[in-house]
């Protein structure tokens, strides 16, 4: 799965995502992905927020939609993606999954869980390049 | 202090960071940019967990999902369960911009995308026909039933229920989510 958040100069914030799937998954079954706040969303007056891992768990806590409102009570993009990930840790230990969060600002973080490590790609500014940030489940 | 604009995905699918990236230094709206950048991991079939010919489904199908979300308006689009078209962001774009609607998904949203005029066309590969012929081959291991009859542990369908004796237990089993087979 591709998770992405785009924000322009004028801070308009999109969100995206895209994929396959997990797999051999039994037919007609659809993950967070295109589940608005769970694989990912946006809102311009705060940030954006893309989610990947065990789309079956992950949808039921709407992590994506959590990380933007933590942000919108003051949460840094890091605490905020903490804290969405919080109860899904809680409830599925064994579960695997990661969040990115991005702040109006430009300003990002990411938790993950069930990885080893988690990677995920920036561009801003702040780099010559696009950029691979690790961060240790 | 601001870092914009800016371009974010999960894992290192630098290329698709990249391209979101060039487009939004061209020009690009940031709409347009994230199209671009998902569609590239599209097309290039990112680890195998985006686009066509990997991960395919119990009866060796790969169907694809996505969204798109305007952070100004809330608009969104969403496609699900998507089949025979490889444009998933795409279609998702076309939910939003030419419906009333959020999430379509199965063969409607495949006949709404050819209506859309996007090209309808397999989704398999040669890889993907090898991974459901191996997963066929190790006794539809991992797999995702349960409650079922013959157990689903050892043995391929077709299923049928069976209902607990005692207290339903829900448990979500572990599936070796990682890089390679994720939502």
């Amino acid at each position: 799965t591709i998770g992405m958040v785009v924000i322009d100069t004028s801070m308009r914030v999109w969100a995206g995502t895209s994929t396959n799937g997990m797999n051999h998954k039994v037919p007609g079954r659809v993950g967070d992905s295109p589940v608005m706040g769970a694989g990912s969303y946006a809102d311009s007056s705060v940030g954006g927020a893309a989610a990947t891992g065990d789309g079956d768990i992950m949808m039921r806590f709407l992590p994506s939609f959590r990380a933007v409102i933590e942000m919108e009570y003051g949460a840094s993009p890091t605490e905020a993606a903490q804290k969405a990930m919080a109860p899904i840790i809680k409830h599925y230990p064994q579960f695997s999954g990661a969040l990115v969060a991005v702040n109006r600002t430009g300003h990002y973080g990411a938790y993950c869980h069930g990885f080893s490590k988690f990677g995920y790609s920036v561009a801003s500014p702040a780099f010559e390049k696009v950029t691979v940030v690790y961060v240790d489940c | 202090e601001t870092f914009l604009p800016l371009v974010v995905n999960t894992w290192p699918f630098t290329n698709a960071t990249q391209a979101a990236w060039a487009a939004l230094q061209s020009g690009a709206s940031a709409e347009d940019s994230l199209v671009i950048g998902c569609s590239t991991c599209e097309t290039e079939q990112c680890d195998g967990s985006v686009g066509y010919g990997s991960n395919p489904d119990e009866r060796g199908e790969t169907t694809l999902d996505a969204m798109i979300m305007d952070g100004d308006t809330f608009a969104v689009g969403a496609v699900g369960d998507l089949r025979r078209v490889k444009n998933a962001i795409g279609v998702a774009r076309a939910v939003m911009r030419y419906s009333d609607h959020t999430l379509l998904v199965g063969e409607s949203a495949g006949r709404f995308a050819v209506e859309m005029g996007f090209k309808e066309e397999s989704l398999a590969t040669n890889h993907s026909r090898e991974m459901y012929k191996q997963w066929r081959k190790n006794n539809c291991q991992p797999n995702y039933r349960q409650h079922v009859t013959p157990d689903p542990r050892h043995n391929c369908g077709p299923y049928t229920p069976v209902p607990p004796k005692s207290l339903w237990h829900y448990q979500r089993k572990h599936h070796d989510v990682d890089r390679w087979n994720h939502d």
